[in-house]
């Protein structure tokens, strides 16, 4: 049931942020996000997959995107929380597109999920981040691989043929 | 507008799996996700937040909840495949629980993911992994925290008095 997949989209005006080292306690991430929320920035996608008891601690890195007019407030904003978040390094990456395939019940359909990791990894391209949720799944790639995803997934899902 | 969110789940029979150290090029998640899905597993979550560009090249960690009656198969699957998505180390953890609020429109409104955060951050529960879209915001907790985690979400988005 590829049906259950009815699109793919295209995000193109995102930039990928990824705090490197973030102080991993109670409370930090609230640090990063509340200056965000309060300069009306848009983050977009918001992940995180991992904490201290699996890797240690040197603290831990959550990446999120935003808007690229919005790329230099963002890294102000954070860098000026520094002492507050605790994080080693920022990286912003504006080389990214977002490509999601959007649908109904795709949570704990590990089906649905592997045939667009497949499709991409068949095409060489190669997976910065991934989120999923019921109504999308969605990865970071590098721009230049947008129009060949899109094309790949519309393909592995049979979208072409409806 | 923190009507937005209508409610707040409480997922409890997941097992938190990190494989650690996963060759950073195109098809390793394809590789871990197969077996799985032949094999009729649930996956609920997936968050990968790093690639190889901004960790340098020992590879990079892909974490997915299961079920807890998969989580033996699970292990021994991704073993099993270890040549072919090539990992240091693969982790399961019990003791979390994944807590979510729920809503429309979730999507670029930074201000509700960070009620969340904040409220989670004011009551001493550490997050161990995020995921977000546009209809749900997903973390991992300790499952000490569970119902501390559920009371302050409801209070924080005034769900009590509604
Ligand atoms: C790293 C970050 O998620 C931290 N664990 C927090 O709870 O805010
Ligand atoms: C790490 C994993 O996501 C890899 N980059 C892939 O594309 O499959």
């Amino acid at each position: 049931d590829r049906k259950k997949i009815r699109g793919v989209s295209l995000s193109a005006n995102e930039v990928k942020i990824t705090v490197l080292g973030v102080r991993d306690e109670p409370g930090t991430v609230g640090a990063i996000f509340r200056p965000l929320a309060s300069a009306d920035i848009d983050v977009s996608m918001i992940v995180q997959d991992l904490s201290r008891t699996s890797k240690g601690d040197d603290g831990t890195d959550v990446t999120f995107t935003v808007e690229q007019k919005d790329k230099d407030l963002t890294l102000k904003l954070i860098a000026d929380a520094r002492e507050e978040i605790g994080f080693r390094e920022i990286i912003a990456d504006e080389d990214v597109v977002r490509v999601s395939v959007i649908g109904m019940n795709l949570e704990k359909n590990t089906g649905m999920a592997q045939i667009m990791f497949d499709a991409l990894g068949k095409e060489g391209i190669n997976i910065q981040a991934i989120s999923t949720s019921e109504v999308k799944i969605s990865v970071l790639v590098a721009n230049e691989f947008a129009e060949r995803a899109v094309r790949a997934l519309h393909s592995a899902y049979i979208l072409d043929a409806r």
